[in-house]
């Protein structure tokens, strides 16, 4: 309760018209922006605990520690940033999807390496490929990244529940699909 | 067109620089897209009469039509193809680049901008950027906007329903919030062309078959109305801020137009959650 609390009375503060137009001063901005971030993190570990318990099995989600968040979720995936999945660990990539219905959710992940396999929740090899992140967006001030790519593959995520996926990084399965790049001239 | 992409439902076709130019649906039927950046200079007003206040954070208020950007950048575009998935990588000027993604099993079109630092202080001119999308749709001046978060209302260009108005600033008095998206129709042709977006922003129909969203401003004038600051955030290296952001585009039927694109905003605004976790050993044994 304490932990989900302070996202909710801060969604309730930014219901105030400035928040919603954008019309407060900078330094309140800049104060929201901090607020929301501490709120948000203080329920990441609320998720954390919810997947969890919808696992089947414990998992060590970070470090050793089930409770360790801080580097569980990816917070600069919009700008093709994230320490987790620019190291060279085989990672287990879980999904959650609100919805209630299955979705398809194309998974775009800033990676370092190029040689991959890609396994879905049945272990079997699910088609990935490799796309370069556009030059402008490595530039992005504050953006700090060794990424030049993104491993993007489609997850095929049941309703209300979670699939995970796994990447193997320069696994001896493993076939770089690597794209077509070309300049238009 | 020079060369083509496949959405699921529809191909996209572009010239040999890289520049969208239609969609076409598998019917046959084709419908011009022409996408552009432009932008409009802020109105710094005097802040002396009421009606004469500075673009700010209250009002936007140009000083004339949107400009286009004179394409003096000399890097070609760069197209990635994988297997269905084609993405063309352009740099519009020296703030200003996009991807437009097509992916043979999505029935949209996924653009994705980067804009910013916007420059106002060589110039010392306010600027307000938009993405426009010029169709050969015939719209007779009607836009369609989820301006009150529920349903599509429609609105008519110079035009409001319950009094006669004199429009005496062209785009300032047909601009509206977009919250999720907006969308012009031919009825003629029974094709709507819908745009999606990641945030709320202004959008307007300032001619018919196109329309346009605002996606950055930088104004450096306040506008008197309370804020006493102008809209002008620096960033983190005090250069002015950069923004990335997308838009999701769908072409369909008037008939099919609200279940796809009430379909794909609720999965977009519900997009799933991704988490990541180190494991050792097989897949078989984690899971």
């Amino acid at each position: 309760e304490g932990r989900v609390s302070a996202l909710r009375e801060w969604m309730g503060v930014m219901q105030h018209h400035d928040a919603v137009t954008g019309t407060e001063k900078q330094h309140v901005a800049n104060d929201y922006a901090l607020k929301l971030y501490k709120s948000v993190d203080k329920c990441r570990q609320v998720v954390a605990e919810g997947l969890n318990k919808l696992m089947v099995k414990q998992p060590q989600l970070w470090e050793g520690s089930p409770l360790v968040v801080d580097r569980l979720f990816c917070e600069n995936l919009n700008v093709s940033a994230c320490p987790v999945t620019e190291s060279d660990d085989s990672l287990a990539v879980t999904i959650y999807n609100p919805m209630g219905r299955t979705v398809s959710h194309t998974v775009r992940l800033p990676v370092v390496n190029k040689v991959f396999t890609v396994l879905d929740p049945l272990g079997k090899s699910v088609s990935s490929t490799i796309v370069p992140i556009p030059a402008p967006v490595l530039a992005i001030p504050g953006r700090q990244s060794k990424a030049r790519d993104e491993l993007v593959f489609e997850a095929v995520v049941p309703p209300v529940g979670f699939a995970t996926y796994f990447v193997r990084q320069n696994s001896p399965q493993s076939v770089p699909i690597e794209p077509i790049v070309r300049k238009i001239t | 067109a020079s060369f083509s992409a496949k959405a699921n439902s529809f191909d996209v076709m572009f010239d040999k620089t890289g520049q969208m130019t239609a969609i076409r649906l598998p019917g046959g039927q084709s419908v011009a897209v022409d996408q552009s950046f432009e932008y409009y200079r802020s109105l710094p007003g005097n802040n002396t009469a009421p009606q004469f206040r500075a673009s700010g954070a209250y009002v936007f208020r140009p000083d004339g039509p949107s400009k286009p950007y004179n394409n003096t950048d000399s890097e070609a575009p760069t197209l990635v193809q994988s297997p269905g998935l084609t993405e063309i990588h352009r740099r519009v000027n020296e703030y200003i680049s996009q991807v437009i993604r097509v992916a043979a099993d999505i029935d949209y079109i996924e653009l994705d901008y980067v804009c910013g630092p916007i420059p106002v202080l060589t110039d010392g001119v306010g600027k307000e950027i938009i993405i426009r999308f010029d169709t050969n749709l015939t719209t007779n001046g009607v836009l369609y906007t989820d301006s009150n978060g529920r349903q599509l209302l429609k609105r008519e260009r110079n035009r409001r329903p319950t009094w006669d108005m004199t429009v005496t600033e062209a785009q300032s008095g047909n601009y509206y919030p977009i919250n999720t998206r907006l969308a012009i129709r031919d009825e003629r042709q029974g094709l709507q062309f819908t745009v999606l977006n990641d945030r709320a922003q202004g959008g307007a129909s300032l001619t018919d078959g196109a329309v346009e969203l605002m996606v950055h401003r930088r104004t450096l004038y306040d506008d008197r109305f309370g804020v006493n600051e102008p809209l002008n955030e620096t960033g983190v290296d005090g250069q002015g801020l950069v923004i990335r952001g997308q838009l999701r585009l769908l072409l369909s039927s008037v008939e099919m137009a609200a279940e796809q694109h009430r379909e794909l905003a609720q999965r977009w605004y519900m997009e799933p959650m991704v988490t990541f976790a180190k494991y050792g050993g097989t897949p078989e044994e984690y899971l």
